[in-house]
């Protein structure tokens, strides 16, 4: 089983 | 007020293409340094940052920076509208609630232009920080294009590894398996069929096979594509855009449980 991450997790809002 | 003129118009149908069904929404942000865009697919697993260069277009007039609230759906209507040797020119009034495109034909015997209504998108904008990656494959977009096609037909998610001896793409699902291998290899003749590897160490990551053959749709922008990979960090799967620019994809990578 995998988990789909956000691409939210990495980046940070400006 | 908003003035872009860009004599190789098909440029912006392509990018357009390669956008609007993985975007909905958008908004354009035009600066004195370029027309760019930044978005998120609804599910925010993917995003996609475009950048057009002030300097490739024949004309460019941004008095202000201008952030216009699009419908790539719409706009893609409105773009399908100029043929593909036109000459597309974006205008816009500062605080204005719509957008100009204005299309020349080469002899310039027929000018069309469309206006299009734009709307309020409240869109995050994330900070993307400059990365050095563990591995750069440069290869032949047509050929990326081919293996995710290929393998989205046996699996849904690909594991891509690059290592010394190249990169590979692997998948499975319920009929089987399938890998894909290319080695690093130096055309003579021609660079775009080139496949070019950097690593500075080997890296392995598993993704959805959807979004990667959704960022294939602008491989018509360019015969070649950069994938940037990091352990534990989002690909970049990037199509420069001629002299003008770039489209660059980040995909998050799924994670084993």
């Amino acid at each position: 089983a995998s988990f789909q991450n956000t691409i939210k997790m990495y980046f940070d809002e400006d | 007020m908003l003035e872009l003129r860009l004599v190789q118009g098909s440029l912006l149908k392509k990018v357009l293409d390669a956008i609007k069904d993985l975007v909905t929404d958008a908004n354009f942000d035009c600066s004195e340094s370029g027309f760019s865009l930044q978005a998120m697919d609804s599910s925010h697993v993917a995003l996609v940052a475009l950048l057009l260069r002030s300097d490739g277009f024949e004309h460019y007039r941004c008095d202000r920076n201008l952030s216009m609230g699009m419908n790539l759906t719409n706009m893609s209507k409105m773009l399908k509208c100029a043929g593909n040797d036109d000459i597309i020119t974006i205008k816009a009034d500062d605080g204005g609630d719509s957008v100009t495109f204005m299309f020349e034909s080469p002899s310039q015997d027929k000018v069309s232009d469309f206006e299009m209504k734009l709307m309020d998108i409240d869109s995050e904008h994330l900070g993307i920080p400059e990365t050095e990656y563990h591995a750069i494959v440069k290869m032949p977009s047509a050929e990326f294009a081919r293996i995710c096609r290929d393998l989205s037909t046996i699996g849904d998610t690909v594991v891509i590894s690059v290592s010394k001896d190249g990169v590979k793409f692997s998948t499975s699902g319920d009929i089987g398996s399938a890998n894909v291998v290319c080695r690093q290899n130096n055309s003579v003749d021609n660079k775009d069929n080139e496949t070019v590897i950097e690593m500075n160490e080997p890296v392995s990551l598993t993704f959805a096979l959807r979004y990667l053959n959704s960022f294939t749709k602008a491989t018509t922008l360019s015969n070649t594509v950069t994938l940037s990979m990091s352990k534990e960090l989002p690909v970049v799967v990037e199509y420069k855009i001629a002299e003008i620019g770039h489209i660059r994809f980040y995909l998050a990578p799924k994670i084993e449980d």
